[in-house]
Formats: C-alpha cells, structure tokens, sequence
C-alpha cells in the first residue's frame, strides 16, 4: 500500500 | 502530522541542542559523552534519510531531515577534531564494542524489511540501530557512575522523543487506516524499554534530590 514507500516520518 | 509527532520531533531537537550546547558551554569539554553513540545517531541519520533527494514529504520533512544530520555530523566531528573537546573525550570509559551493534543490526535489516531494496533495508537497518544506539552512553554513564545535569537531560530528552513517537503511532493506528509500521513501532518500543531504568534512576535521583547515580 502507499504507505509503505514513502516514509513520512522522521 | 500530529502534535505527538511534532512534540517527538521538537523533543529530539532539544536534545541534539542540549549536547552541542554543553559541549560549547563548558568550554569545549566532552566528559561524558559517548562518542560511539554521537557515530552510531549519525549513521542512523545517514542511512535513513537516503530518500532526501528521491521523495519529497514536506517542506518541515526536509529541513529537519537536514538539520538532523548535519547537527549529528556537527557534534562527531567536534569530539573528532575540535581540539579541546577531543582531549575531554575519555576513550578509555568509551569502550563499548558497537561494531557487533551495526553487523546485528545490519543481518537485521537483510533479514526484516518491508521491502527488499537498496533503501528500504538501510531504512530498517536505520530503524534498528536508533534502538540501540544509546547503549554506549547508557553504559559509558555506568561506568563514571556521576551523571551531569546537561548529559542526563541529554538522555532524557531522547527518551521523551522516542515516548511521544510511540503515542503518534497509537493515535494513526487509531485515525488512519492501514498505518502499519511495524518495524518502526516495535523498534522504538524496544528502544524506550532501554531508557526505562534510566528514567527510573532519574526519577529517584530528582524524588530523592540526590546525584543521578547509576548501580555500576
């Protein structure tokens, strides 16, 4: 899902 | 965004702060820092933002990004190089074998990712080796037994970032659906338990208005 590939935190 | 993450994140700062500010307010000294730990954050900064360039998040994701790694590349070179501070820095207290710490960490990441590329295992091996790199200083801080004020707010702060992540990961798993980040999660579950008994000693050391001592 889309969340996996773009890490969003830090 | 939510404010768990961004207090976690304004936390983390402060203790970066913190540690430059003691290094430059008592006059360029390092007792009682441990080097190996500044290395290993600088690593995890290193290895985990490698996605600066290829995915953009936000203008906040950026900056701090870059003021992460800059600050921890800052305060390494600075016990490396800065005259003065590197005569404080005691290698001898400063013993602890991280280079096992990054192989277990990096088998680690080959093992457990969410996906097998270039990026996605240094981000998991970055993940894990945030967990245990305050080993070092926690043990480092054993060892000279005393705790100064600066470096156990130092720790403190750290502790209180990884707290606060762990309550914004609650709150999305709550408000978001499909928030699984479970390697970030149970990495940073296992890296508060690590700064538990510190906290612990903390507390009684502040309770008791006695010198943080830590048992040897």
């Amino acid at each position: 899902d889309a969340n996996v590939g773009i890490k969003d935190e830090l | 965004m939510n404010i768990f993450r961004f207090a976690g994140d304004m936390t983390h700062l402060m203790s970066i702060l913190i540690l430059l500010l003691k290094i430059y307010a008592t006059k360029s000294c390092a007792v009682g820092i441990s080097l190996k730990t500044q290395e290993l954050y600088a690593l995890v900064f290193l290895t985990r933002y490698l996605d600066q360039f290829t995915d953009y998040v936000s203008l906040y994701n950026s900056v701090m990004k870059v003021v992460f790694i800059a600050s921890s590349l800052a305060i390494v070179w600075c016990m490396r190089r800065h005259p003065l501070v590197r005569k404080s820095y005691d290698k001898d207290l400063d013993t602890f074998r991280h280079q096992y710490v990054l192989l277990a960490c990096f088998v680690l990441a080959l093992l457990l990712h969410e996906i097998f590329t270039f990026q996605e295992v240094f981000w998991a091996f970055s993940i894990y080796l945030e967990a245990v790199a305050i080993l070092p200083q926690l043990v480092l801080l054993q060892r000279s037994g005393n705790v100064d004020n600066l470096t156990g707010q130092y720790v403190l702060f750290l502790g209180a970032y990884r707290g606060l992540y762990i309550i914004n990961w609650i709150y999305r798993y709550f408000t978001e659906d499909h928030f699984t980040r479970w390697i970030a999660c149970v990495s940073g579950l296992v890296q508060t338990a690590l700064y538990a008994d510190f906290f612990y000693y903390y507390y009684l050391s502040w309770k008791t208005n006695t010198k943080l001592k830590l048992p040897a």
